[in-house]
């Protein structure tokens, strides 16, 4: 059965985008099919992974706004295992173009269940969310099965978690029952740093085991691989961050295939 | 005169906040009176300058949706010359709660110009702004008369670049025509890096005399200030980070005193 995961964090610049190629690339590399759908109007896990942004292709905001079939604005990456559908700045109008929808929270939900969808070829659909917890992260959460959260070790980013759990919560009771938090991954790790180490003391005492045991260091290769296009498993296979991400996606199937 | 600036770049996690807070207490030191307004629903300006966000108090949804006076959201600091408008997690319904109003763009605008704004008391009004270009950051654009971009030395950030100067055509053509842009301050630079100092080179190649001279390092006594509820120029007056948003208000002054 295909899971839905959004990459989800409301506080800006805590690596949901690096998160979601980089995870999505290492599940490919163990052999499972991914569909990464940006749904950021920055449009960076898109070009992120190659891609070209333009207004003549289809994009989710097509998908979301006209109903095109998801499949129609899927488009192939030259990265076996990963598809993509594509964002484009169109998205940053989506709260008010779709206020009159009453249905506007489904519509992502809707679009991947759909029967021209098709997303049974998959094994997992990641979502990357922009940050911010408007109409788009909303949708995200009602389409999800569980929601993966990067946490950056800084105050300003702890300080928002509360806030991201309370919208966790809302989305539960009122439109998706079954949501449910896949984990927190921290991001951009110091170890060298006291701050990051009390961040991440903190979120291991308040959150447990929902918090993977792989940290992700601040690793420089990391933020040189979007330039190239490619996630940073293919830009630089040694590097420490490939390793983290490589483990995080061993982490994330053995609690997938235990639930 | 009192000048209106807004700090805005819709990429995540760029240095918005910390820009702002600590522009502020900079400017502050130099003997200038400042309001800094938080439009940021996260509300980490208001938390950085040691205010509690509290559902009692009034905040800037209130003067944006009730019309309450400016001033009557204002609260004292206990940092000589700043006041801050703080705000909080309403703010985030601000794009569906003001949909119907026709003046949508302009409240902000309206608020700091009304009789009972008060504002000619105060040499600047910083407004931080959220990571995005919605109705939120639409208002600063509209209200502010020019506008401090940070730009985080990264690939992705370089990227998003492109569609903020759009924006703020836009609003110059639409809304604001006297807009302009203040200037383009490098955050979180790390000079060991190649990237950075190619995301500068290309940001100075393009964007020339807009680029501020002064480049705001990382490091680390900056991210742990707003632990301790405090601009870092209080938290570590000798720290590097201090060093450069003293000159960054330095440099902010000549220009401004410039024109
Ligand atoms: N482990 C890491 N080491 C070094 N740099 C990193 C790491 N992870 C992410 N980065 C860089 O930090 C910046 C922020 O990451 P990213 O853009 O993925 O965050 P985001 O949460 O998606 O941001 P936004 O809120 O704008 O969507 C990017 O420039 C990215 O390349
Ligand atoms: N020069 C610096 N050196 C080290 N850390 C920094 C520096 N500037 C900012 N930071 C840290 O980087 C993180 C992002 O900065 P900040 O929150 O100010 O960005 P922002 O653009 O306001 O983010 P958002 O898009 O979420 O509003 C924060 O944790 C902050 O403490
Ligand atoms: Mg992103
Ligand atoms: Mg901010």
């Amino acid at each position: 059965m295909t899971k839905t995961i959004a990459v989800a964090n409301q506080k800006g610049g805590v690596g949901k985008t690096t998160t979601a190629i980089n995870l999505s690339a290492g599940l490919a590399e163990l052999g499972r099919t991914v569909l990464l759908i940006d749904l950021d109007p920055q449009g960076n896990a898109t070009t992120g992974l190659g891609l070209e942004k333009s207004d003549d292709d289809l994009t989710i905001y097509d998908v979301l706004l006209s109903e095109v079939p998801l499949r129609e604005a899927t488009k192939l990456t030259s990265f076996e295992g990963i598809e993509v559908v594509p964002a484009t700045t169109d998205l940053s109008s989506a709260d008010i173009d779709l206020i009159a929808n009453e249905k506007r929270s489904f519509l992502l939900r809707d679009a991947l269940r759909g029967p021209a969808a098709a997303t049974s070829q998959y094994d997992y659909i990641i979502i990357d969310c922009p940050p911010s917890l408007n109409l788009l992260t909303v949708n995200a959460m009602v389409a999800a099965h569980s929601i993966l959260v990067p946490l950056q070790s800084e105050f300003f980013a702890l300080e928002g978690l509360s806030q991201l759990m309370k919208t966790i919560r809302e989305v539960r009771e009122s439109a998706n029952p079954d949501l449910r938090i896949e984990g927190i991954v921290m991001t951009m790790h110091d170890v060298r740093n006291n701050l990051a180490q009390q961040v991440e003391a903190d979120a291991r005492n308040v959150l447990g085991e929902l918090v993977y045991k792989t940290i992700v260091p601040r690793n420089v290769r990391v933020s040189e691989a979007p330039s190239f296009a490619m996630p940073v498993l293919e830009y630089d296979p040694k590097s420490k961050g490939t390793r983290a991400y490589r483990q995080l996606a061993k982490e994330f199937l053995e609690k997938q295939e235990k639930v």
